[in-house]
């Protein structure tokens, strides 16, 4: 595992920082909810609006997608059989790769999918909140995710409204993966996979600004996870103490006891909300719950690894 | 500003001052004034939990004013939040795929 993570830092993986609950804004005074009438906060399942994009469940779709477009070079074979699609296939996060196979020039980003999984979300309650598992079933259900342009968000959900059987499917997965509860295994697949879905504890949230959060079971309770979050990389930060070590003393690099492992996570209440969308809580202490549903998806089917027998 | 290393919460004048930036810049407004008195009262209160959670962290985590300062924490979770999620993982035994599994 490298010491440190940031998948923001590679062009086109991450999207920009969306807002979960701006609706479209209707004429109206602004309530503190937001204006008058809008459908505030029924949009439960993380999603930007109005252009739903990546959120913590699509972009763990979207991400690998992404990684896969760029990471390595393009074969005919393989890339274009498994898209079946000409060129200009938006992953979401705007890389095309055209016919020839060579990765192409970057598209202006557009978006995947959101709307679908709450119409067609297997236990119709989209609107109420969805789990994890529950969108990537949709997702697997469906055989693939329409683009946002064939399937527009309307800004409310009708469960039994799925039109997905009526789209061309733009991106789809093989499967979908539950990591183990371990905060090592996640940095590790994180760090050689990409983004993760998270589930945790938001009590903590509402008041946060900046830095990274340390809490306890009893101020951050790890069992009652309420919302997910993308899990985008992990580093480490001088502490209080570690700062002021350092103005008394001469150590050039920080003292391990005075630098606090942190994870860096993608939120889905606009920029100017925590560090530009984003927020940090301690790695290794299983902080608010990180631990508890960490989810991401597989593109490519299993390979066979050759059987291994065991010593009788 | 954050809490981290400030006095014990601002004085009621100061506090309708506060109040004032946060909606400024917030772009909050309030229909009626009883209700922008209870929205004042939410706002002192997040200030005053805030400051709890300042001083109960155990890293480098600021709490103060955020965009959500006007809200009640049970406002906060339904915008917010999504049902609470408790007990084991789930057992995913639904059949996966449909029929059209492979085409795609």
């Amino acid at each position: 595992v490298p010491p440190t993570c940031d998948w923001r830092k590679e062009a086109g993986i991450i999207s920009s920082i969306r807002n979960q609950v701006s609706a479209p804004l209707r004429p109206g005074p602004i309530q503190p909810w937001g204006r008058e009438g809008e459908e505030r906060g029924k949009a439960c399942i993380p999603f930007p609006h109005p252009h739903p994009s990546t959120t913590s469940k699509t972009a763990t779709v979207a991400g690998p997608w992404q990684q896969r477009a760029t990471s390595r070079p393009c074969g005919p074979s393989n890339t274009i059989s498994l898209w079946k699609s000409p060129c200009k296939v938006w992953l979401g996060e705007g890389t095309c790769v055209t016919e020839t196979g060579v990765p192409g020039a970057r598209a202006p980003t557009r978006s995947l999918l959101a709307p679908e999984l709450l119409d067609c979300d297997r236990c119709g309650n989209g609107c109420k909140g969805g789990f994890v598992w529950d969108a990537f079933l949709t997702v697997l259900n469906n055989s693939g995710l329409a683009s946002d342009k064939d399937y527009p968000f309307k800004g409310n959900s009708k469960p039994h409204r799925c039109l997905a059987k009526k789209h061309k499917k733009v991106a789809w997965i093989q499967d979908f993966i539950m990591l183990q509860p371990c905060e090592q295994s996640i940095a590790r697949y994180l760090a050689t996979q990409g983004p993760i879905t998270v589930t945790i504890n938001m009590k903590l949230l509402q008041q946060y600004q900046k830095g990274v959060i340390k809490a306890t079971p009893t101020t951050c309770d790890p069992q009652l996870v309420d919302h997910s979050v993308l899990l985008v990389g992990f580093g480490k930060s001088k502490s209080a103490e570690g700062r002021q070590a350092e103005a008394v003393s001469s150590w050039s690099h920080p003292h391990p006891r005075y630098s606090i492992p942190y994870w860096i996570l993608k939120n889905s209440w606009g920029a100017n909300w925590g560090e530009e969308g984003y927020f940090r809580l301690h790695r290794g202490s299983n902080t608010c719950g990180i631990t508890k549903y960490p989810f991401t998806a597989r593109l490519d089917k299993p390979v066979k690894k050759h059987q291994v027998s065991c010593p009788p | 500003g954050s809490l981290r290393g400030q006095d014990p919460g601002p004085q009621p004048l100061e506090l309708k001052e506060v109040f004032t930036l946060f909606q400024i810049r917030y772009n909050r407004s309030y229909s009626h004034p009883a209700e922008h008195a209870r929205r004042l009262d939410i706002f002192a209160r997040n200030l005053a939990k805030a400051q709890q959670l300042q001083e109960e962290d155990l890293g480098t985590a600021e709490f103060g004013v955020t965009p959500f300062s006007d809200l009640t924490e049970e406002e906060f979770g339904q915008l917010y939040g999504h049902q609470r999620v408790a007990g084991e993982a789930p057992s995913v035994s639904q059949k996966v795929g449909s029929e059209e599994w492979g085409q795609s």
